[in-house]
């Protein structure tokens, strides 16, 4: 198990310093075991540095660099076990629009690995779905829901 | 392994039967605000086995039965059925694929059952163990919580790295 | 200071009956003492159903609605206690289209008896604004400013 | 009484000496992620006396004095001036403008002046008592926080509403 779980960190380790040089094109970030001794249960620290920045705390980050940084992490262990599917709810809230084409290519990327069902509002995201369905309340406070083949789709600004 | 269609039935505003057919590649959900998007992920995450009372945002577990609007009755029950894809085999079972459905009634009573035949909560939790679809899944980021990882303490951050290993 | 808390409160009251119907057009919202006795200590609990819902613990509403009637509740503030100015960051974040809209209404309102300063991504929440101050970072690590009057301004959907 | 001008040099991203003028109505502050946008804000509440760590995101005080780049030296001090319209007199002083400056060094000493004149923290705090600028603001609303009043307990909520009475 010990081996397993340090076979396992090293791997996510490496992703994630990749991933998170790729989403923000460029910077610093790693993964570190509190206690190396024992790896079983020690806690785990994240360093994250944003291009050009000086090494901050965490808490310094800004609303979006925290979801970018949190995105890298979560697709770092797509990379090494992917899941049979993945659901991600509006976690591109926080983005601005340069961050949310660098993560819409990130998504399109992984989704040959792992189907991915995202729920969002911003309409930079739902163009690299291949489906959409679309929910809505006709009844007030009755769900109801339309699947729509993409192909057919333009995005209006408003639509959604 | 992938997920093909989901079955639902009085779950939260899921008044009616209802079905999701699902491919491969990217599935968009959209729609306005408050109109299901997020009680179709609770819906997922609840019948493959959740049981925080909090993750799925009520106070009992009767909480995901349809409550009733101004014109139409509350549900008596609530079911949802996860249809996976198993061509891979990444479930150790002979079919092609595996359903699971949970059942809740409005007595706190509840059922889980894979292809259709009763089984208990351990069952389910066995099999996607090691799938990455566990307890501490990376797999399903709840609205509003994409960075609760990054603002977490070390010693929290556990749950997921030991679900993956 | 007790008669003051008991007029101001049955105040912000009203102003949030009235701002969550006019958000949500429609549905029912109330605000009430834990204790009537002790309104000097006593705790103060939130009532919200949305259009067509049965009442529903705050809990259950999406994280849209959430946002909505906190911006309702702030507003209602705003309205008996205008502050000499108001700073708003990202609380537009949660919200769809249609909702973008009655936000962008409500703050064109107030912005009449209070100076709103809002720091967005939104589209439709910068086409409001009378002034627009761009930051950005063209140094990394440093932030640089420019102010632009949006009368000159087309708003383009890639622009932020 | 509204905010006419903010001047800031050495606070978080704002590496030199900075400008803002602010008019009535509407002022839209936009840009990419980690701009600086929300150092600003953070910046008008330093100004206007917040003394919680926690809020202005750091963990000392000295946090929020630039702290340089791979390219830049870092400051030896923040500086934040809050210019404020008083033509109204809702700050009883006989100045059509008052203004309000914070300055933190490097070994954590730390300045106040009103119009210039060095004063207490206790002075700015008395100086917007009243305006709804007070501690327990509700016209500051930060980023992540805007639905934290709804999802808090009711005793926790209290804050605001003694603000306003
Ligand atoms: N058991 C239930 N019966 C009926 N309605 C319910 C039940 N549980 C939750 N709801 C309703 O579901 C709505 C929330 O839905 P959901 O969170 O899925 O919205 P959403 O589409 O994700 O919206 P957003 O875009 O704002 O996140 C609330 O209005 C709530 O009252
Ligand atoms: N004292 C400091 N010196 C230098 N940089 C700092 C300092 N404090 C914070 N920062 C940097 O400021 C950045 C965060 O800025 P801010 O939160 O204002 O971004 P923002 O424009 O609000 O972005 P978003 O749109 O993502 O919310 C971080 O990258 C952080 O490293
Ligand atoms: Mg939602
Ligand atoms: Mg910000």
């Amino acid at each position: 198990a010990r081996k397993q779980f340090i076979e396992m960190f090293a791997q996510i380790r490496e992703n994630f310093k990749e991933l998170f040089a790729q989403l923000f094109e460029g910077g610093q970030a790693d993964i570190v075991l509190v206690d190396e001794e024992e790896p079983l249960e020690s806690g785990i620290e994240i360093i994250c540095r944003p291009p050009g920045k000086k090494l901050s705390q965490l808490s310094l980050l800004s609303g979006g660099e925290k979801a970018l940084a949190a995105i890298a992490l979560i697709f770092s262990f797509l990379k090494s076990r992917p899941a049979p599917f993945c659901i991600l709810d509006e976690i591109d809230a926080a983005l601005d629009e340069a961050n949310l084409q660098r993560f819409k290519e990130l998504v399109s990327d992984y989704s040959k690995r792992s189907q991915m069902i995202i729920i969002t509002h911003r309409r930079r995201t739902m163009e690299s779905a291949g489906r959409v369905y679309g929910v809505t309340m006709e009844e007030q406070g009755v769900s109801k829901s339309v699947c729509v083949d993409t192909s057919q789709l333009t995005f209006q600004e408003g639509m959604v | 392994m992938q997920l093909n269609k989901l079955y639902i039935n009085g779950f939260k505003t899921f008044a009616g039967k209802f079905e999701f057919d699902f491919k491969e590649g990217i599935t968009a959900i959209v729609g306005p605000n408050g109109s299901g998007k997020s009680n179709l992920s609770d819906a997922i995450r609840w019948a493959l086995g959740e049981q925080s009372i909090r993750l799925l945002r009520g106070s009992t577990l009767a909480d995901v039965i349809f409550a009733g609007t101004s014109s139409r009755k509350q549900s008596g029950m609530a079911e949802v059925t996860v249809v996976i894809d198993n061509g891979d085999r990444a479930i150790p079972l002979e079919y092609d694929e595996v359903s699971v459905t949970r059942r809740v009634f409005r007595n706190g009573e509840s059922q889980f059952l894979i292809n259709g035949i009763e089984c208990r909560l351990r069952d389910i939790n066995d099999m996607f163990a090691g799938t990455g679809l566990g307890k501490e899944t990376y797999a399903v980021i709840e609205q509003g919580k994409v960075d609760a990882i990054i603002s977490s303490q070390p010693n929290d951050r556990r749950g997921i790295f030991d679900e993956a290993s």
